[in-house]
């Protein structure tokens, strides 16, 4: 199904963002 | 069984998405509607929320809360709000801030310009992803509706092509 499809991606477009910028440093240059 | 999904939500604007996110805060002051958020309060206590050590006591005591009409303590106020965020992408964060995304106060104050307050909002948001709590922020954002995670990540990207945060 085409529409499940689109909407699994964009979960997963959005999971994965946020989940690299969870993995990312801190930005205090410390 | 119905197997598609439900069509997608429109795109709420940057500003309305962002307000979403604040509310999530819980500020002793209202953030319901952009009205209430001109008068910088809000603001200033999810910033306190984001980094108590930078946004501390002291400097949370300088934005006055009995804001009323006066559009010069809401200006004082955004002003105070705005200087603390570039002291801390400058100073904390090492960053600067892009013209392009700097916020004209005034058109926040005179005609509560929601384009404007949704560039001071992204700002905020920028100080959330990028704090010692980032991970408490970003989950948090993790649980906001599709439509607002979507707005919200969009806002991130276009800081982060901006500023190289």
């Amino acid at each position: 199904d085409p529409n499940m499809k689109a909407g699994a991606t964009s979960e997963g477009v959005l999971a994965n963002f946020f989940n690299s910028l969870l993995s990312k440093k801190t930005g205090s240059p410390g | 069984m119905e197997e598609t999904q439900p069509p997608p939500q429109p795109k709420l604007p940057l500003c309305d998405s962002l307000m979403i996110w604040l509310q999530t805060f819980n500020t002793a002051s209202p953030c319901q509607d952009v009205k209430q958020l001109t008068s910088g309060v809000a603001m200033a206590q999810v910033l306190h929320q984001i980094d108590a050590a930078w946004f501390n006591e002291s400097w949370l005591s300088r934005i006055k809360e009995d804001v009323g009409d006066n559009w010069r303590i809401k200006a004082s106020n955004l002003k105070k709000v705005l200087q603390g965020i570039m002291s801390y992408y400058h100073e904390f964060l090492g960053q600067q801030i892009s013209e392009a995304l700097v916020p004209d106060l005034n058109q926040i104050t005179e005609c509560s310009d929601p384009v404007e307050l949704g560039r001071l909002l992204q700002l905020i948001l920028g100080c959330a992803i990028n704090c010692e709590k980032k991970q408490e922020h970003i989950q948090n954002i993790m649980t906001l509706e599709e439509s607002v995670q979507h707005v919200v990540m969009t806002a991130i990207q276009e800081l982060m092509s901006k500023e190289g945060l």
